[in-house]
């Protein structure tokens, strides 16, 4: 469980990086 | 079945969203009292990258000129807000007490709540992509109106200059569109138009071209059959290429899945 947490929130953070990145791609 | 339309989304969000089903799942089967680490350090991450997220989007905004898109968006972006707040209170309250039952569940509901309001922030911003092409294909339609009322070799050469970059773009963008659609009826159907648009065009270019002959060539009266023959085969043609871009149009704005189709 705790290293599932851990990776969630990694996939989290990556994830929401990933977003940003598409909104700034698209946005240009 | 897909759950996202896009191969973008699908490739941000599922990965995510496995995890999070995952983690529901353990979850449920962990009310065994076992410790819980500390979180603080990856959901100060999350944090710092919500907190970019949303500035990015608050400009983007600010500055974009589709009003469907400054009106969806700060609610996608409230809701990752709200989410990373709630990681936050359930990190402060793991660190409290390792065995709290309300801070898993908040754990919980700020990761679906950060997977929701990323989902929303794509959708937005999809949609907003789709407008623009369909903004294309509007114009494309507006040029074939016009097909009608070309009576000159100099207004079909002005025609052309106008109609082939616009048909081009939307050509390409479609095309581009096709590939990244997960339903695989929607991509069909969506490539399919498209390659009649492509076999129409220079068709209908042949038929204004002969209807323009004629009226030019003819001596006043004799050749009015053949005139108004070759404007019907015009307009049929203009008619057979607006039929596929509104069909392309429909298509484009689908985001739901039929059932039966994957079935």
């Amino acid at each position: 469980l705790r290293v599932g947490w851990e990776q969630l929130l990694t996939s989290i953070n990556r994830n929401i990086n990933e977003v940003e990145n598409q909104i700034l791609t698209r946005d240009s | 079945m897909p759950v996202f339309h896009t191969k973008t989304i699908e490739s941000i969000l599922e990965p995510v969203a496995q995890q999070v089903s995952r983690l529901v799942i353990l979850h449920e089967e962990a009310e065994d009292g076992n410790a819980m680490p500390d979180l603080s350090r990856p959901v100060q991450a999350v944090s710092h990258a919500v907190a970019d997220l949303v500035k990015v989007g608050r400009e983007t905004i600010n500055s974009s000129d589709d009003p469907i898109l400054k009106q969806d968006m700060p609610a996608a972006l409230h809701r990752v807000e709200g989410a990373s707040k709630f990681l936050e209170e359930a990190s402060a309250m793991l660190k409290g007490d390792p065995y709290s039952g309300p801070a898993r569940k908040k754990l919980i509901e700020g990761s679906r709540g950060i997977l929701q309001g990323t989902s929303a922030l794509l959708l937005c911003f999809d949609e907003s992509e789709v407008r623009k092409i369909i903004r294309e294909c509007k114009k494309v339609l507006d040029y074939l109106a016009v097909a009608e009322v070309i009576e000159s070799m100099g207004d079909l050469v002005q025609f052309l200059k106008d109609l082939s970059p616009c048909l081009s773009k939307v050509s390409r963008e479609v095309s581009f569109r096709s590939e990244e659609l997960t339903h695989q009826v929607h991509r069909e159907i969506l490539v399919r138009c498209l390659d009649q648009v492509k076999s129409l065009a220079p068709i209908l270019i042949c038929s204004m071209k002969i209807f323009i002959h004629i009226i030019t060539q003819s001596k006043e009266g004799a050749e009015a059959k053949g005139a108004r023959e070759a404007a019907e085969n015009r307009n049929y043609l203009a008619q057979r290429m607006t039929d596929e871009i509104n069909e392309i149009i429909r298509v484009l704005q689908l985001t739901t899945y039929d059932e039966d189709e994957w079935d």
